[in-house]
């Protein structure tokens, strides 16, 4: 069970910070329509170093951030943590434990951080490289795309296959 | 590099073939070379047997047929370059009762995978170790609930 | 309650020749994966004259053909008839019940009738017109495909509107 | 030819406005010429605020909102262009529990038009005046099931 928690603050519908405690195998998320659901999966992407506003089903980086409600002012910035357990050293760091931060402002100004110390979004790259994560495509699915495995053309497959190889 | 290639292809093939067993009850399925001759620069074809029924084109499966492929095929290409987490948003959705118990239990039963999955099945969500609700009370933000397990699937 | 019946032989699944009442102003079909409740929808499709395999789902006109199993043989034709009840005369016809039934043969040969008289696809056309349906596309919504009415781009959905007008 | 599309524009976006709260509950949703100065050959924009939130740009909904905002579409040109029957194909896959019960007593409710609608939604069976089941007994080959509507929802 290599994921530990996430907190999310400001991130779309998270306005107030909220840490979610993964604390199984399969954890389910559940809830009402437009509750946020999917927008804990899009925190996931993201701070994993999702750079495609498509994919994040925006239109600019700053729609990332809560975004405000009639009787809530809109956030300055979105922030959102995954820590990681590292006991069985998947990743090249010496930490058991390995917390990526991510953190965009209003104007535009990013921060990373990795075990809250600095780094740049290439680190989180790197990091994440040969865990089978972050870019790969199919480690994460988003809503209503299952089906695309199957209708890319027989070329596009293929490049799927090859990615795997 | 065109080793490398059909090997790796054998393996998927042959994961695809497992999974889609496991995950319909019966049926087969399995992955050609449009062209054998050229490995390296053929596409690639599905064929599915849904159990019981004939060999058929992708195109005239039911929407949960097709539904079940790509799930079998997503697993079989996790099989051959495992991820330690993966996250499923309502990817079981065209599912009815029968295929999304077999695939709550396909999810159990994973070894070395973390799954964090949204969903609004019964089936998916008894089978989960922990139950995450995600709520607005107070309209336009997210909270989240901790929820046992019986409350959920009521 | 304009639809009074509709029997299906050869056509998909259906190799066996069925008849559906269809009891009610809102009628459910129901059942598994891949039982044949999209088939009955492609049916309805079919018998008012839809020319598109790709709307039938398929790549030829053929695939409506039931294609046998490892028990059964295919189907040498495949027939649809849907009987409407004209008491309201919606229909342009001296008929109270007007049957549609639309047949096509493994040789791409195609027969249409109207009340079992022999006639033209242009007549079911001719017949359907101004009733709002058959042609339409937004009379007969096909599986995953509601959210398109809101995909299409500015100038595609204007036209949905012009043709709704 | 611009005065009549601009009528039915209204009664299109007006019809819209009330099916969305009617889905919704609450809510609202309207209809923009992208360029009002040019009706003839401006496009159109969709605009969807759902019960609580902030006006929003459709690409941001979530898939059960999207999904909501579409039926109500579809129900507004309807009333503009009435049809005696429509064949409805899951469409309401992606909505919760609640927005099933209000798009089944929707339909319920509404008169001229009979409707065919492929389901595995509960809510949506138990409003229905007639249950169709269709199985695969012997494999590949569907036939009908007659069934009373209290089996059908277990
Ligand atoms: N930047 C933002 N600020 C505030 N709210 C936002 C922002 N971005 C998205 N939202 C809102 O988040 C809501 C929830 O979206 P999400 O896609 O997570 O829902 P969901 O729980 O997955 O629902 P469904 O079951 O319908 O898929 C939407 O109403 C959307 O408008
Ligand atoms: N010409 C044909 N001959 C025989 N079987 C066919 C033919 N065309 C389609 N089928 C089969 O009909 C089956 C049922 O299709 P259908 O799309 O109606 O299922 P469904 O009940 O809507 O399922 P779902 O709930 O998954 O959407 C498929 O397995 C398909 O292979
Ligand atoms: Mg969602
Ligand atoms: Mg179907």
């Amino acid at each position: 069970m290599i994921l530990k928690n996430i907190t999310l603050q400001g991130f779309k519908s998270f306005a107030d910070k909220i840490t979610i405690e993964l604390d199984g195998s399969v954890c389910a998320i559940v809830g009402p329509n437009g509750s946020g659901k999917s927008n804990i999966s899009d925190a996931i992407r993201w701070v994993l170093g999702e750079q495609s506003v498509k994919s994040l089903r925006g239109s600019k980086m700053e729609d990332v951030i809560f975004s405000g409600t009639s009787t809530r002012k809109p956030s300055g910035f979105a922030e959102v943590t995954l820590t990681l357990d590292n006991s069985r050293e998947l990743l090249p760091v010496d930490f058991s434990e390995v917390a990526i931060t991510r953190r965009v402002y209003r104007s535009g100004e990013s921060e990373y951080f990795i075990n809250k110390a600095p780094c740049r979004l290439k680190d989180i790259y790197e990091l994440m490289m040969d865990t089978g994560l972050g870019r790969d495509g199919y480690s994460i699915i988003g809503q209503g795309k299952i089906d695309q495995i199957l209708y890319a053309n027989p070329e596009d497959r293929r490049s799927i296959f090859e990615e795997a190889s | 590099m065109c080793t490398q290639f059909s090997e790796q292809f054998i393996k998927i093939t042959e994961s695809f073939r497992d999974t889609y067993v496991s995950l319909t009850g019966g049926g087969s399925a399995n992955i050609l070379l449009t062209d054998p001759t050229d490995v390296l620069e053929s596409g690639i074809e599905i064929e599915i047997q849904p159990p019981g029924k004939k060999l058929q084109n992708i195109m005239l499966l039911s929407g949960g047929e097709k539904a079940i492929a790509a799930i079998a095929l997503f697993f079989a290409l996790l099989a051959v370059r495992p991820a330690p987490f993966c996250v499923l948003d309502e990817i079981e959705a065209a599912l009815d009762e029968g295929n999304v118990a077999r695939f709550a239990s396909f999810l159990r039963n994973y070894n070395d995978t973390q799954f964090l999955v949204i969903t609004h099945r019964r089936g998916t969500m008894e089978t989960a170790d922990a139950l995450y609700g995600v709520t607005m009370q107070e309209k336009g933000v997210s909270k989240l609930l901790s929820l046992n397990l019986k409350e959920a699937s009521q």
